[in-house]
């Protein structure tokens, strides 16, 4: 009598596990923007078995953004999650992998992210700022104040921008724009910069020190801006940032 | 002269008993929520 076929995975199977943080894995080092995600739940998981030892799988993965910019060396497991009411964002990915000899790779994966509903964060939180679109006028501003506001007082490298991360505003009790920028160090010192900031280039990628800025300005009713910018020092390339030897302009 | 029996009787004495207190394992899919669900 034929041997009866294997019961179907669990989504929530040590297999299925180990092959969800492999997808996850990959999904982080080959994105070049915006932050981490981490696994939130394993949707659906289907294995076509090819012969022996030889099985493609397909796996529907629920992420989470977190806090951790994509450029930033923190481990994944170190990174936390964004709270519902820090205005979360969901990542559906779609992966497919090969399991072959016991080994697991990445043949190919599909995201898309997506920020959850207004409405739903302004129902259990009245008065907590909302994801704002990065190109809004206020929050661009914001962003040239912080890193203008930086570089003045810095007595380390001039800082250029690589990418904003996020933005989000806040009507009530003030009105606050709160934003996350990506940056990298040139090769000018601040002061140098004063003189011809046109001739301070980011770094070679050998010698690239990348970093991360959070800012917030209140408009209304005084006018206060705070800055806190962190270099990650010069990275080499690693499990947790391998693109770093490719492009990331 | 053959009568047949309702289906629900049917059912009902061919349903096989299950022990008390058992509990159906849980669908293999979905899996657990690590954070929360938006």
């Amino acid at each position: 009598v034929p041997a009866a076929p294997p019961a179907p995975l669990g989504c929530d199977d040590p297999e299925s596990e180990a092959a969800a943080e492999v997808a996850v894995s990959y999904i982080n080092g080959h994105s070049h923007h915006g932050y981490k995600f981490a696994l939130n739940r394993i949707e659906n998981i289907r294995v076509l078995p090819q012969g022996p030892n030889n099985d493609i799988i397909f796996l529907e993965l629920d992420l989470l953004e977190t806090k951790c910019h994509i450029l930033s060396p923190t481990p994944l497991a170190n990174c936390t999650v964004r709270s519902f009411t820090e205005h979360a964002v969901e990542g559906d990915c779609d992966v497919k992998l090969l399991k072959l000899d016991g080994k697991l790779s990445v043949l190919a994966s599909k995201c898309h992210s997506h920020a959850d509903s207004s409405e739903d964060i302004l129902r259990l939180c009245p008065n907590c700022p909302l994801l704002e679109s990065l190109n809004n006028t206020d929050v661009l501003a914001t962003v040239t104040a912080a890193l203008n506001d930086h570089n003045s007082k810095t007595t380390d490298a001039y800082l250029r921008l690589l990418e904003i991360g996020r933005a989000r505003t806040q009507y009530h009790p003030t009105h606050t724009v709160s934003v996350e920028f990506a940056v990298a160090a040139t090769n000018c010192s601040a002061e140098e910069a004063k003189d011809n900031v046109e001739a301070c280039q980011l770094l070679p990628d050998d010698q690239s020190n990348f970093g991360f800025c959070t800012a917030t300005m209140v408009t209304r009713p005084i006018q206060d801006l705070q800055v806190d910018c962190q270099l990650y020092g010069h990275q080499v390339p690693t499990p947790d940032i391998p693109f770093l030897s490719q492009d990331t302009s | 002269s053959v009568a047949k029996r309702a289906v629900a009787e049917v059912a009902q004495h061919d349903k096989v008993p299950r022990p008390v207190g058992f509990v159906p394992p849980p669908p293999p899919c979905p899996g657990r929520i690590r954070h929360f669900k938006i």
